[in-house]
C-alpha cells in the first residue's frame, strides 16, 4: 500500500 | 496512482478544453468569466512552480504542463484575442478579495514554511475559491450557457474524484495521512459547485 502524497498529484 | 484520480485529472482537462474550444468556434467570451481564468492561471502558476525544482512522473510532468499552456491560452483569449466580447461590467467581483485572504491563510496555515509548500497551500486555497467570479457572472446575467455549465460541471467531478481518492486511499492505506488542508478545501470547493 503506497501512501498518497498530495503533493505529487496535480 | 489511482483511477479515481487519473478519471479526475481528465475530467479537469476535458473541463479546460471544453472552454477554450467555446471561446474559439464561437470567438466570443459572452458568459465566460475571464477573472476566474485569471484566478486558474494564478492557481496552476502557484502549483506547478515546483515543475523546476521536483520531478513526480512523466504523467505529472506532461499534465501539468497542459494545463499551463491550455489556461495561459484561456486568459490570452478572454484578454486579447476576444477581449472586444468581454464583458467587463457584469464580470465584476473583486478578485483581491479572494486572493488576499488565501496568500494570508497560505503564509499561516501550511505544511512547513518553505516558498514550494507556501505557494502550495496558496494554490489549494484559491483553487476553493476561483470559480466564484464565474459563478457571480452566471447568477448576474441569469442565463447558464450550457457550454459553461458543462464546464463547471467537470471542474465539480474534478474535484470530487479528488476528495474520494483522499478519502479512500485514507481509510485503505494505514501508512498515508489525511491531508487536512486538501480535503478541507476540496469539501469548499465542491460546495461552491454545487451551487
Amino acid at each position: 500500500n503506497e501512501s498518497v502524497d498530495v503533493h505529487d498529484e496535480l | 496512482m489511482d483511477i479515481l484520480q487519473i478519471f479526475g485529472d481528465y475530467v479537469h482537462l476535458l473541463g479546460m478544453i471544453i472552454l477554450l474550444a467555446k471561446l474559439w468556434l464561437t470567438k466570443s467570451c459572452a458568459g465566460i468569466s475571464g477573472k476566474t481564468q485569471l484566478l486558474f492561471a494564478l492557481v496552476f502558476t502557484a502549483r506547478n512552480a515546483d515543475l523546476t525544482i521536483r520531478y513526480v512522473s512523466l504523467y505529472n510532468t506532461i499534465l501539468k504542463i497542459v494545463y499551463l499552456a491550455i489556461t495561459y491560452c484561456t486568459v490570452l483569449s478572454i484578454f486579447l484575442f476576444f477581449r472586444k466580447t468581454y464583458d467587463r461590467k457584469r464580470d465584476a467581483f473583486r478578485i483581491e478579495l479572494l486572493i488576499l485572504p488565501c496568500a494570508v491563510f497560505a503564509l499561516f496555515l501550511n505544511k512547513a514554511f518553505e516558498t514550494i509548500e507556501v505557494f502550495w497551500a496558496f494554490s489549494v486555497y484559491l483553487e476553493a475559491l476561483a470559480i466564484v467570479p464565474q459563478v457571480y457572472l452566471v447568477s448576474k446575467s441569469k442565463q447558464a450557457d450550457s457550454v459553461v455549465m458543462s464546464y463547471i460541471s467537470c471542474l465539480g467531478l474534478y474535484r470530487g474524484c479528488y476528495v474520494l481518492h483522499w478519502l479512500y486511499a485514507y481509510k485503505h492505506s494505514p501508512n498515508s495521512q489525511l491531508e487536512h488542508i486538501a480535503v478541507a478545501s476540496g469539501v469548499v470547493q465542491l460546495i461552491f459547485y454545487f451551487d
